[in-house]
């Protein structure tokens, strides 16, 4: 996942 | 997703529709620091300021939705409904919280993942939501004994992180390269500063009495 996209949390 | 993850948004989700119930039911906002829910709508405010830029999913969006909502209309209920702001303890609700606001935001300029504008205040808020519950904690040692909302929206509230410290564990051993230090220590400092809430929670819960 780019990291850009990192944050999938909450 | 896994279930740690799922179950640590549900006990947070849980957290604010308790104190939500408690503030829109009996009008009363008794036992609740208003310094910490000002605290709070600062970390959702910061935090999600992704909404707008990066798309993750129909739940991510949802949930980042209902807790900006959510804590951003119990500060308003606090501050200016007429009849729950009568029952808010300015006298003892008086931890200076603003002085947390700083040092998360010099540290979060400090030690980050990326320099960016989006990743410092996510950072930040992150520092910010670790030290939150200060002033909710200190309110309730000097107001002693709470009622059960109250002490249920601490518990879940100290709860959801913990959760979310097990689904660390899981993804850290199910996904290569899931690495995130800064996440995880401020994590774990958040729960720990529950350490002693939850001694006394569960005496008083397995003694079937109030939070004390």
């Amino acid at each position: 996942k780019d990291d850009a996209a990192a944050h999938d949390e909450l | 997703m896994n279930i740690f993850r799922l179950a640590g948004d549900m006990t947070h989700l849980a957290s604010v529709l308790v104190l939500l119930l408690k503030i829109h039911t009996i009008k009363s906002c008794a036992g609740v620091s208003l310094r910490t829910q000002e605290l709070y709508a600062i970390v959702f405010a910061t935090r999600y300021l992704d909404i707008f830029t990066s798309f993750v999913s129909v739940y991510n969006t949802f949930m980042k939705l209902v807790f900006l909502g959510s804590s951003f209309s119990i500060v308003w209920y606090m501050r200016y409904h007429k009849a729950v702001h009568r029952t808010y303890d300015r006298e003892q609700d008086t931890f200076r919280h603003w002085f947390l606001v700083l040092p998360c935001l010099v540290l979060a300029l400090l030690i980050h993942e990326k320099f960016t504008f989006l990743e410092v205040l996510w950072t930040f808020s992150l520092y910010l939501e670790a030290v939150a519950i200060l002033p909710q904690l200190v309110l309730l040692q000097r107001t002693r004994n709470i009622d059960n909302l109250t002490g249920q929206y601490i518990f879940l509230l100290g709860g959801y992180r913990g959760l979310y410290i097990l689904n660390w564990i899981y993804r850290y051993f199910t996904e290569p390269h899931f690495v995130h230090w800064i996440t995880w220590i401020a994590g774990l400092v958040q729960t720990l500063l529950y350490a002693d809430f939850f001694y006394y929670y569960f005496l008083r819960f397995i003694g079937g009495r109030g939070v004390e």
